[in-house]
C-alpha cells in the first residue's frame, strides 16, 4: 500500500462543468422530492392539496363524486330475481365472497348488487378475539404503528397530518385539555363524589338522576342544552350543520333517566370506563398521558370483502365530524402514489374515549363507495352535495350524548356491529 | 373503503398483525 500510494502517478482529466451541473440538479431534485412541500394557509394550518404524479391529477380531474353516486344508483337498481343467483355468482367468484357465511344465504333474497354489498353475516361467523383491540372489518392491514409529531405515516416515506385527519385544532375551536382517566373502580364511584374532566363536579344524586347545580355552576353539559335532541329537527335527523354547530345526531335511550343511567352505570363498567361527562368542545386537541403513546393502523377493505364494520373495542363515541372530500379510490395503489389521501376523501372521523384514553376510528369512502353508515346516527349523510361548498378541512359535527347522558356518549363494546360503507 | 384507527396506549401496547395481512372482524390487532 505505501508502495503504491508512493508510487502511483497523479493524472488529472478536465470533468464538463455540464456533468457537475446535471449532478447538482439531480441531487436537488432528490433532496425536493424527499422533503415534504408544506403549504399554509394564515393560520399557519397545513393546507391540503392534491400532490403526487401526474395520473393522480389526472384522477383528480374526474367528477368523482358524481360518478359514485351514479354507481350508487345503477346498483340501486332491482335485478330480476332469475337473474340474482347467476349475477352474484359471478361477482362473489370475481371478487372473492365466501357465499356460505352471509345471512340470508338464499341469493334471490338480495334485490339489487348495493344491497348484496351490504349483505350481513351469519351470527358467529366472526368470534370476537380476547383481546382490547380487534379488527373492526375484514380487510387487509396497510400500516400501521406510532404517531410521531402528529403526522401518520400513509405509506413507506408519505405522511398525512393527524389534525387534518381527525379535525383536530381548527381555527376559532377552543383549546381544550386532555381527558383525564383516574382509574376508580366502579363500587367506589357508587358513594362518594368524583371529580371529572376539566372540573365539572357531579355528586351521587345527579349520577342518579335529580342533578343540582354543582359549585361550578354547571350541572348538565350546558353547552350542550342548546343541540340537545329535544329539538324535533335534531331529533329526526336534518339537522346536519355547518362546521361550530353542533346536533345531537344519537337516539335517545328511553327518557326515565334513572333506568338510563343504571343501565348507563352498567354500560361504563363494561367498556371500562367511568360515568363522566366531557364539555362539549373537547376533542380539539389530543394530548397523550405520560406513560401511552399515540397509535394508527389502516385497514383497507377490499371491494369483495364483507362490508359492514364493527367496533374495535369496547369505548364510548362522543361526537362524530363528517368530511366532505373527494372520492379517490383508497387502494393500496393509489395509497402509494396520492399524498394525504385519507385526509382528502370524504371520510367520518368518529372521536371518543376508551379505557387508555382517546380512541377514534375513521372509516374513510372511496369511489365505489361513498357512502358511510352509522348505525345510531341518523343525521349522517355522506356523499350528498357538492364538494365545493364544503373546502377541505371543514367538517360537520354531532354529538351522541342523549345516548348516554350519563357515560356521555354512545358506548360501543368491543365486536358490536356499527354501521358500514354502501355502493355509490 | 378504509378504516383508520387512532388510539391511545400504553408504551407496551403491541400490534399483533403485520402490513400486507390480510384480516377478518374480531381478529386480534394489538394487546
Amino acid at each position: 500500500l505505501v508502495e503504491a500510494w508512493q508510487n502511483t502517478p497523479t493524472k488529472w482529466y478536465p470533468i464538463p462543468i455540464a456533468a457537475g451541473a446535471l449532478l447538482l440538479v439531480v441531487l436537488q431534485y432528490r433532496k425536493k422530492s424527499t422533503a415534504r412541500e408544506v403549504v399554509v394557509d394564515d393560520d399557519g394550518n397545513e393546507v391540503i392539496r392534491l400532490k403526487g404524479p401526474w395520473h393522480v391529477h389526472v384522477i383528480g380531474a374526474l367528477p368523482l363524486r358524481n360518478m359514485s353516486r351514479v354507481w350508487g344508483y345503477l346498483n340501486s337498481l332491482e335485478l330480476p330475481v332469475w337473474f340474482r343467483p347467476i349475477g352474484f355468482r359471478i361477482y362473489a367468484s370475481v371478487f372473492g365472497c365466501n357465499l356460505e357465511e352471509i345471512d340470508p344465504q338464499d341469493l334471490t333474497q338480495y334485490a339489487s348488487l348495493g344491497e348484496f354489498f351490504y349483505r350481513k353475516l351469519k351470527d358467529g361467523a366472526r368470534p370476537v378475539a380476547d383481546a382490547v383491540l380487534v379488527s373492526p372489518a375484514d380487510g387487509r392491514v396497510l400500516h400501521f404503528g406510532v404517531i410521531k409529531d402528529g403526522r401518520i405515516e400513509q405509506v413507506k416515506g408519505s405522511t398525512y397530518s393527524l389534525d387534518a385527519l381527525l379535525g383536530l385544532a381548527r381555527p376559532g375551536t377552543p383549546a381544550v385539555t386532555a381527558v383525564e382517566f383516574p382509574d376508580q373502580k366502579m363500587d367506589e364511584v357508587n358513594h362518594r363524589h368524583f371529580a371529572d374532566i376539566n372540573g365539572i363536579e357531579y355528586s351521587l344524586h345527579e349520577l342518579l338522576g335529580t342533578p343540582t347545580p354543582s359549585s361550578s355552576g354547571t350541572s348538565t353539559p350546558t353547552a350542550e342544552a342548546p343541540h340537545t335532541h329535544t329539538d324535533g329537527a335534531a331529533q329526526t335527523g336534518t339537522a346536519a350543520k355547518k362546521h361550530g354547530e353542533r346536533v345531537d345526531a344519537s337516539v335517545p335511550r328511553d327518557q326515565t333517566l334513572p333506568e338510563t343511567v343504571a343501565q348507563d352505570v352498567s354500560m361504563a363498567s363494561e367498556v371500562g370506563l367511568r360515568p363522566t361527562a366531557a364539555r362539549r368542545d373537547s376533542f380539539t386537541s389530543v394530548r397523550t398521558k405520560p406513560g401511552n403513546d399515540t397509535f394508527f393502523i389502516v385497514i383497507y377493505l377490499a371491494p369483495g370483502d364483507y362490508h359492514r364494520f364493527h367496533s374495535p373495542a369496547a369505548w364510548v363515541v362522543e361526537r362524530r365530524r363528517h368530511f366532505v372530500g373527494d372520492l379517490f379510490s383508497v387502494s393500496p395503489w393509489m395509497a402509494k402514489r396520492l399524498e394525504n389521501l385519507f385526509v382528502l376523501n370524504e371520510r367520518v372521523a368518529l372521536l371518543g374515549r376508551w379505557k387508555y384514553g382517546f380512541f377514534s376510528m375513521v372509516p374513510v369512502g372511496a369511489t365505489n363507495v361513498g357512502s358511510i353508515k352509522i348505525n345510531f346516527d341518523q343525521a349522517l349523510r355522506t356523499n350528498v352535495g357538492s364538494r365545493r361548498e364544503h373546502p377541505v378541512g371543514t367538517f360537520t359535527e354531532a354529538v351522541y350524548s342523549a345516548a348516554s347522558p350519563i357515560l356521555n356518549g354512545q358506548p360501543l363494546v368491543k365486536g358490536e356491529e356499527m354501521g358500514g360503507f354502501c355502493l355509490g | 373503503s378504509t378504516i383508520v384507527l387512532v388510539f391511545e396506549a400504553p408504551h407496551n401496547f403491541d400490534f399483533f398483525v403485520s402490513a400486507g395481512q390480510k384480516v377478518k372482524v374480531g381478529q386480534r390487532l394489538g394487546d
